[in-house]
């Protein structure tokens, strides 16, 4: 049961794939996993799904871990999706938000990256993708959707961090997000979870036009990151991408504002100065605790503010 | 596996625009394989650099050439490594 699995601990792959059937065995009425996909070394993308029935609701899109070297966010991902199992029937603002809308979370977004930071390299970032003529694997999937791709803020060298790859959703892994977010039809908001620099920001990271919904989005960022310093200080700054940090093409939470999806957001998890994403595991837990109150505040404007 | 031996991350903070440009060009050598953790994005905004050991002087020395102030972060990478995978070994036993 999910009482053996320490959440207090950094996790391999195989760990994390077999605690998402624990917590569906757990929460057979509420929780379920599908897969969308596969990544490139042909690894199962598996989406943990919070429905409390009817068919196609309004959802909300999460994720973490899509740079596999930020481990405090799939370890947060996982503390958080037990947590939204646990407090549904609980928490009035959780059963709020799952009487009336779908969660999708995907707690793994980049498998090939993540199985890769545990056996071989700690500090791999992107994809394991082959790059044509190149001897440098891997494209940062953060810079590969189709948003401002190729822009300036994205790299089209195949040995950059920030390589942006031979095209937009060229990597299985973004592709497979693209086509069920799609197909779905109905998602309206998406959080995209990172690490680090304690920043929570929403488009437009592509252009420095400031996005319609600019002022509710902001002040939606204001509230959440006031309540996220509430339980232990940790400041947050925030913003649009392009503001608060530089211009950035190709990311997830740009294509989705692009596509409709107009609560888009992504968090850049602590680090309180010292390790980066080196995060120690003695921190997972104050992390996502912290992080908690930010996320209940976006879910529940989204449930509040249906469009 | 690859290891990180020695490997250090400079805290750098750039005080114009002119040092960005220096730094975000230091970060295009390839021959030094250094790894931005956090990019230089403003001046008096820290950046993050992972230096491999072997590149530690030549960057050292580039930074303080221009006046690029600089404090280290993580003293060994691979220091580090170990003892979150010493934890994350403990943790695993405490499971079982």
């Amino acid at each position: 049961s999910t009482s053996t699995f320490d959440f207090a601990s950094y996790h391999t792959l195989d760990e994390i794939y077999n605690w998402l059937d624990t917590l569906v065995a757990n929460h057979p009425g509420l929780v379920s996993k599908i897969q969308i996909g596969e990544s490139y070394e042909k690894r199962p993308l598996y989406v943990l799904k919070f429905s409390t029935g009817g068919s196609n609701r309004p959802a909300i899109w999460l994720d973490t871990g899509i740079h596999s070297r930020e481990w405090v966010t799939q370890a947060t991902g996982v503390w958080t999706a037990n947590k939204l199992a646990e407090e549904y029937g609980r928490d009035p603002s959780i059963t709020a938000i799952l009487d009336s809308m779908d969660i999708f979370f995907e707690i793994v977004t980049n498998p090939d990256g993540y199985a890769f930071t545990h056996s071989s390299n700690r500090l791999w970032r992107k994809t394991r993708s082959i790059n044509a003529g190149s001897s440098c694997i891997g494209v940062d999937p953060n810079r590969n959707w189709d948003a401002g791709f190729g822009g300036s803020g994205s790299s089209g060298s195949p040995c950059s961090e920030t390589y942006r790859g031979p095209y937009a959703h060229s990597e299985s892994e973004v592709k497979s997000i693209v086509d069920f977010i799609l197909g779905h039809g109905n998602v309206k908001a998406l959080i995209s979870i990172h690490s680090y620099s304690q920043m929570l920001m929403f488009p437009y990271g592509y252009k420095s036009e400031p996005a319609p919904d600019f002022q509710e989005l902001n002040e939606l960022a204001k509230k959440a990151v006031n309540d996220l310093a509430a339980v232990y200080g940790t400041k947050y700054t925030y913003g649009s991408i392009i503001d608060t940090i530089y211009v950035a093409s190709g990311t997830t939470v740009d294509w989705a504002y692009d596509n409709g999806v107009k609560y888009s957001y992504t968090f850049e998890l602590r680090d309180t100065g010292r390790y980066g994403f080196l995060l120690p595991s003695s921190q997972i837990i104050p992390t996502a605790t912290e992080t908690w109150p930010a996320l209940l505040d976006i879910m529940l404007h989204v449930q509040q503010h249906p469009y | 596996e690859q290891l990180f031996v020695g490997d250090q991350v400079l805290r750098i903070t750039a005080s114009n625009e002119k040092q960005i440009a220096l730094l975000r060009a230091l970060g295009e050598r390839e021959d030094l394989q250094l790894d931005f953790w956090r990019d230089p994005t403003k001046a008096g905004h820290p950046s993050d650099l992972r230096v491999p050991f072997p590149s530690l002087q030549a960057v050292k020395i580039f930074l303080e050439s221009h006046g690029i102030s600089y404090s280290i972060m993580i003293k060994d990478v691979q220091q580090l490594l170990d003892e979150e995978k010493k934890i994350m070994l403990l943790s695993k036993e405490r499971e079982r």
